[in-house]
């Protein structure tokens, strides 16, 4: 089972008992998840149960060294979609994809890698 | 000296910056 | 000997009277005390915005590209002072590399200080200047203390 990894993260998130949730309070970074892939085509879905109100979330992929002290997408080694305004975010650069999501809404993120690592 | 900079603030004390849900884009949207 | 925190109240009232700015051939401007100062009193808080770390990258890049000089001092490996756009007097404090003050981090009721204190007495009209302590980096910039023990660069 996909989870929030414990270790993977900027230490001044909260991550809760069941490590499906995640509050941020000082500032935005970044938690990643236990599974990571390296070659070929991969898919995983997450259905947003809780947002509490004023909060935001930029969900997707991120390498190793993408910063955990920065938002997914503030570097070169992530790719995010923001539940505000439904912004995808990469090197900071912030293009329309979507309207924005929330709570009751599932999202589905794929990437495609070589074959080869 | 506060003309060292355009619309500088002098402070008493350190103020926590809050940062924006902006903060790290290029652009804000 | 009064507590750090006592020492600290004590300051915010005393350290306007204590020093003042003036404008320095060499640098521009520099901080000078405008009483006697006792060995080891607290001089002034080196104020500012608290950011995060990450922040203080992406703000001195900022800064450069409009030209404009940048004040930080960096608490510890998650936050910085950033004094460039809201500070005290203390972001004019010039380095010496035989310094008469120190810097040192205090954390008073769970915040932390950047406090500037006396090495040693200190003559009413003399310059402040601590020694700035950058860490060792390849582009070097040159010191222009001027003191006997001068380094040749600040980095």
């Amino acid at each position: 089972t996909v989870l929030l990894a414990l270790h993977d993260r900027a230490p001044q998130l909260k991550i809760s008992e069941d490590r499906l949730a995640v509050t941020g309070e000082k500032g935005y970074c970044m938690v990643r998840a236990t599974h990571w892939v390296n070659r070929g085509s991969w898919y995983w879905e997450a259905t947003i149960e809780e947002m509490p109100e004023g909060s935001a979330v930029r969900l997707g992929w991120g390498q190793d060294y993408a910063n955990l002290q920065a938002p997914l997408g503030y570097d070169k080694f992530g790719y995010s979609w923001r539940s505000k305004k439904g912004t995808k975010f990469h090197e900071s650069g912030g293009k329309r994809f979507s309207n924005g999501y929330g709570e009751g809404d599932t999202l589905g993120f794929l990437i495609i890698l070589p074959e080869r690592p | 000296w506060s003309a060292f900079a355009p619309d500088f603030k002098e402070l008493d004390e350190n103020v926590e910056y809050e940062e924006r849900e902006s903060e790290f884009d290029l652009t804000d949207e | 000997n009064l507590p750090m925190a006592m020492r600290f109240r004590h300051l915010k009232l005393t350290s306007r009277q204590s020093v003042g700015v003036f404008r320095s051939q060499i640098h521009k401007r520099g901080l000078f005390c405008q009483r006697d100062i006792e060995s080891g009193e607290m001089v002034i808080e080196y104020a500012g915005e608290v950011i995060r770390s990450v922040l203080a990258d992406k703000r001195e890049r900022q800064y450069t590209v409009i030209g404009m000089g940048c004040y930080m001092f960096r608490i510890d490996e998650n936050f910085v002072v950033d004094a460039t756009m809201k500070g005290n007097a203390a972001r004019f404090i010039n380095h010496s590399c035989d310094p008469n003050c120190y810097s040192k981090v205090v954390e008073i009721l769970g915040h932390k200080h950047i406090i500037i204190f006396a090495l040693r007495k200190i003559i009413c009209g003399e310059e402040l200047t601590y020694d700035y302590k950058f860490p060792f980096e390849e582009d070097k910039i040159p010191c222009t203390c001027g003191s006997r023990r001068c380094r040749k660069f600040l980095n």
